[in-house]
């Protein structure tokens, strides 16, 4: 029997905490202790790498500490797209989507589209239209938008092409 | 951007990644992290990949099934064959991280940009960190 090990990771940046909140650097450690409970408790009991890994980046994506879900980057137009994939070793399988505006968990639709798809890779409000069809929570695109995003995305449109791409990323 | 990947007790891994790309992104750019191979690769192998960083450079190093294959096919250890696709990639001016974990259940991650948020957790150890 192999030993059980799970990773995470939140994201890399150019600088240390890209944030002016304070209290950011705790929750982020909380949230990422979080998805290491929920992933960890899947793989302690005997669970499969791909629930485990699923049900981690769900934590992460509902986190608003991070660039995933609830939370994300917004793009030039001020929302948020996402993207998302998920892949099991067993066999290869793998589900893939971008660009999602209304699906609440990105990764969850890539493991939909992973198990029950008939494709790999979906994109745009197709995509979310997909997602709507197998049952999967839909929201505003307001959900996922907070205010300090804005604020980033107002710097990053005043800096123009000397923005830093990978600055809050 | 945010990564999971992960061995479980039969020995086969799972890789994850989600993320809402770069601030003010535009014309539809999408990054590596949907795309299989790029930033997101599972290969019961070799290796399961997440990765996170400059997307453009990660997508034209098909880095996370590049980590895989120096494994596979060049007999690179985890740590081995992750470092080394970091150091592709700076080749190239890409910046970024990668975590990986293998069948056997050996973990690596590594990264070239001054901060990155990471864990781990096994059956006996665990760590969280912000570098």
């Amino acid at each position: 029997m192999t030993k059980w090990r799970i990773v995470i990771h939140g994201g890399a940046g150019s600088e240390r905490i890209a944030h002016h909140d304070p209290t950011h650097e705790a929750r982020a450690l909380a949230g990422l202790n979080a998805a290491l409970d929920a992933g960890a408790a899947i793989l302690a009991d005997g669970g499969s790498a791909v629930d485990a890994v699923e049900a981690a980046a769900r934590v992460l994506e509902e986190d608003p500490c991070f660039n995933a879900g609830r939370g994300s980057v917004l793009t030039e137009d001020g929302v948020v797209e996402l993207d998302a994939a998920i892949m099991d070793g067993r066999d290869r399988r793998a589900g893939a989507v971008a660009g999602l505006r209304t699906t609440r968990a990105p990764v969850t639709l890539a493991r939909r589209l992973m198990e029950q798809g008939p494709h790999v890779f979906l994109a745009g409000v197709a995509a979310d239209r997909f997602a709507a069809k197998a049952g999967i929570e839909q929201v505003g695109n307001d959900f996922f938008v907070l205010p300090e995003r804005r604020r980033q995305l107002e710097e990053a449109l005043a800096a123009g092409n000397d923005a830093d791409p990978i600055k809050y990323g | 951007t945010i990564g999971a990947v992960a061995v479980d007790t039969h020995g086969h891994v799972a890789a994850a990644t989600s993320t809402g790309g770069i601030t003010a992104k535009r014309w539809g750019r999408i990054g590596d992290s949907p795309l299989i191979g790029a930033g997101t690769y599972a290969d019961d192998r070799a290796a399961a990949v997440s990765a996170t960083g400059s997307g453009e450079y990660f997508i034209r190093a098909v880095a996370a099934h590049e980590l895989a294959a120096r494994m596979r096919l060049g007999g690179e250890t985890l740590q081995q064959a992750l470092d080394g696709v970091l150091a592709d990639l700076e080749g190239i001016g890409g910046k970024g991280g990668l975590i990986a974990v293998a069948p056997d259940g050996e973990a690596a991650w590594g990264f070239t940009t001054p901060a990155m948020y990471r864990g781990m957790a096994s059956a006996d150890d665990r760590c969280v960190a912000i570098y």
